[in-house]
This record gives structure tokens, sequence and C-alpha cells, in this order.
């Protein structure tokens, strides 16, 4: 554990709690794409098959089981529960995002470590955390105005993509064998995709003004 | 030891 996986681990951390917070303070999620949210479930639930094999630590059993419930918990929120689900931006969340799940998928199909049914998820999951946020992202220019929870759930998990580059430069430099070429190009496409919203984000914050993206 | 992995990540 390097000082920038735990900084990466912790505004991921922080992302999931500022849109708790948002959803369970004002008992609503505008702005919120429940499509992105039912994808980082899937991701969770396909990238964390090994709780059932493998032990790491104490930090990453929890750290794993956090995210799941969490995501389970706020897809849950969005559809189900009466005031919050009434908030919920449907006719702006219109991204296709089966097509974001069958295309990861078929990529891992043909890229992948090993042709294991873990290996295959494992990719699948990472491949599909790298375009998961693009619902949102097209829910937040669709709205124009973001709130301010949501401002910052979406700069959290742009700043934990940003950290976990640098934690792969570092393990580079400082690990032998750390196998990383899967996991790296689909980070950088990751980090990419929130290139643009952090310009805007930077802007509102240097002119102290509310964020609002561009049509 | 094994060999060090990006799997051990979140």
């Amino acid at each position: 554990m390097n000082i920038f996986r735990l900084a990466g681990d912790m505004t991921h951390l922080m992302s999931i709690l500022v849109l708790l917070l948002k959803i369970y303070a004002t008992k609503s999620c505008s702005g919120i794409s429940l499509k992105t949210q039912e994808l980082y479930a899937v991701v969770f639930l396909a990238r964390y098959l090994d709780l059932l094999t493998d032990f790491f630590s104490l930090y990453n059993t929890v750290m794993k089981v956090v995210f799941i419930v969490s995501s389970l918990a706020i897809v849950w929120c969005m559809r189900y529960h009466r005031a919050v689900r009434r908030t919920y931006d449907r006719e702006l969340d219109t991204f296709r995002h089966y097509f974001l799940i069958l295309g990861s998928f078929v990529l891992a199909l043909i890229f992948h470590e090993k042709f294991t049914v873990r290996e295959i998820f494992w990719a699948f999951s990472i491949y599909l955390e790298a375009v998961a946020i693009l619902p949102q992202l097209v829910l937040l220019q669709r709205s124009g105005n973001v709130d301010n929870l949501t401002g910052q759930y979406v700069f959290f998990l742009g700043a934990y993509r940003g950290f976990y580059i640098l934690n792969w430069i570092y393990r580079y430099f400082t690990e032998a064998h750390f196998g990383r070429w899967i996991a790296s190009i689909s980070g950088l496409v990751q980090t990419a995709l929130y290139a643009d919203f952090f310009y805007y984000y930077f802007l509102s914050w240097k002119n102290n003004a509310k964020l609002k993206l561009p049509a | 030891a094994e060999p060090s992995s990006v799997k051990d990540e979140l």
C-alpha cells in the first residue's frame, strides 16, 4: 500500500459518502444517473468475486464489502425509495448502458490474462468501470446546472482515478512483475473521460460560481 | 512470494 493508492481509495470512499449524504439529507437523487450507479454495482460484483476465494487483508475485504453494499443500496434507493425515486431525472438519463455492458464483456472475452471465468469477469469489470461514468456525465451535460453535492461526487470520483494513475506509476518503478496493462490502459481512458468535467469544475471554483456545464 | 499484481487493488 502506497500513499497514492490510499489517497485514491479514500477519495473513492468520499465520493460514495457524498452521494449517500446527498440522497439521505435531501431525499433527492436529482442529477444522479441510475444507469451509472447500476454499472458500478455490476463492476463491484464482477470484480470482487475473489472475496469468496482470496484473502489479501482486512482492509481489502472491508473496502470491497463497503463498495458492494453501498452501490446496491444506492441503486435500491433510486429505484424503490418512495421519496427519492420521484426526484430521479428519468427523462434525462436515457444512455443505453446495456451496450456498455455488452461491449465490455466482448472486450473481456478478447483481451484477458487467462481464459478462466474469474479472469474474464475481472477484465470485464475493469473495462466496464472505465466507461461507467459516461451516463452520469451525459446527464450532467443535459441538465446544465449541477448542484454542489453532485459536483463534489463526480470530483471525488475523478480524483480517485487520478490517484490510481500515480499509484501505478509508483508501483511500476518500485515493484518487479507488476502486471498492469489491462488496468493501466483502461484507467487512462477512464481518467481522460473526466478531463472536461474537471476543467469546468475548476473554472467554477476559481470564479466562485455555481458549476454549469455547456450544452 | 507471489509476484505483485494489480489484482490486490480495489
